[in-house]
């Protein structure tokens, strides 16, 4: 239902963050 | 910078869609780069939310009665498949050589369709939602169109009631969504629109009521009380055309953000 696919799109926004910043995190030092 | 037309929206992608594009920056400023992490664990992460979002993308488009939405969910789901696997192929490549320039590529293609794709999702659904207001607002509008054969008192109460249903959903998801859109010139419309049909609402069933009244004594003004009537029809009639034009529109306007 809606509740959830936003529920899931959230958990994949958060997991691409935390991916993202951890390339970035390299890309910076 | 992205901009999202819905709040919901807006507080899934606009951070991840920041930090992508930081990334790009960050990438285009240094080709060469340092040494890459292993980012196995990060990138398994992404794969597990992307199978559970795929399963629920699907289940809510197999269920769902929207044809629009049953075509465009699918290929959304594909974009962000397919992203994910970017991302397995660059892991793979980094942890055979941290400083592979691919792995590197793939890594922010990766990154890129998995915010496109879950934005191309969220887009349907939310497209598939406004679709679902947008057909209560018409069958209102087709309902409207019935005032102009109320002759008597017993079709007048027959016409309030086959009309309350419909005016109250409406009105109600017209509510949410005004609330739910990052647009402020949008939002003043709908609230403007949905009002007006709102306070005309009694103003129509008091003109039927004369216009029956005068038509069964046989009074003058019947032609007058008619007009009348007519006329809240069709300014009942334009506003809700209103809404379903507003309700449409995904175009963000600088000028009128609030």
């Amino acid at each position: 239902d809606a509740a959830e696919m936003v529920k899931q799109a959230k958990i994949l926004a958060m997991a691409t963050s935390q991916l993202v910043n951890g390339i970035k995190g390299e890309a910076e030092t | 910078m992205p901009v999202f037309h819905t709040k919901t929206i807006e507080s899934i992608l606009e951070p991840v869609a920041l930090q992508v594009s930081q990334l790009v920056i960050l990438h285009e400023e240094a080709e060469d780069g340092n040494a890459m992490p292993d980012l196995y664990r990060p990138v398994q992460a992404v794969c597990a939310a992307v199978n559970n979002l795929v399963k629920v993308g699907r289940e809510t488009a197999e269920t769902s009665a929207d044809k629009v939405l049953k075509q465009e969910m699918p290929l959304a789901l594909n974009r962000v498949e397919e992203a994910s696997g970017l991302l397995v192929d660059a892991s793979g490549l980094l942890r055979d050589d941290p400083f592979s320039v691919p792995a590197r590529k793939k890594l922010i293609d990766g990154a890129r369709g998995i915010l496109s794709g879950t934005s191309a999702l969220l887009l349907a659904f939310d497209e598939a939602e406004v679709r679902k207001i947008l057909r209560v607002c018409k069958s209102v509008l087709e309902y409207l169109a019935i005032a102009e054969v109320v002759e008597s008192m017993e079709d007048l109460v027959t016409f309030v009631k086959n009309l309350t249903p419909g005016m109250t959903t409406m009105s109600k998801m017209i509510d949410q969504r005004e609330k739910e859109l990052t647009h402020q010139v949008h939002r003043e419309k709908l609230v403007y629109s949905i009002n007006s049909v709102k306070n005309l609402t009694p103003v129509l069933i008091s003109g039927i009521k004369i216009f029956v009244t005068t038509k069964q004594t046989g009074g003058r003004g019947v032609g007058e009380s008619q007009e009348n009537r007519n006329y809240v029809v069709t300014k009942m009639s334009q506003e809700i055309h209103e809404i379903i034009r507003v309700l449409q529109l995904t175009t963000y306007d600088e000028e009128g953000w609030d």
